[in-house]
């Protein structure tokens, strides 16, 4: 008595869902407001670097040994360029401008 | 030191320049 046959596949679900990246552009409803995750990544790290000469760029590579150094130095550039972060006793050391 | 500030005011204003 059972509905034998392969009446429900079931598997023609998307079939028609290729193609629908349009999330991309738009407001975006990541963590990050405009930045990458290098850069966030960079950022916060900066944020919660506690003593007031700032967080110094060996730190900040060996906080993110993931990264190379040339992506981390990207990543504070552009965040020293935004506003966000600044040096401070030298080129080397940063904080975050946003910490309030 | 005095340089430190200098850098915080313009990455201030930079950061505020960017949400104007």
């Amino acid at each position: 008595s059972k509905p034998s046959g392969p009446l429900i596949m079931g598997n023609s679900v998307g079939a028609s869902g290729m193609g629908d990246m349009g999330s991309l552009g738009g407001s975006g409803s990541g963590p990050t407001n405009g930045l990458t995750l290098h850069q966030s990544q960079v950022l916060n790290l900066i944020k919660a670097y506690p003593k007031p000469e700032g967080l110094s760029f060996q730190e900040l590579r060996s906080q993110l040994p993931n990264l190379n150094a040339s992506v981390i130095k990207q990543a504070v550039d552009f965040l020293s360029n935004e506003g966000h972060i600044y040096s401070t006793v030298d080129d080397e050391h940063f904080k975050s401008t946003d910490a309030e | 030191l005095e340089r430190i500030r200098r850098n915080k005011e313009a990455a201030l204003l930079r950061l505020a320049a960017r949400h104007a």
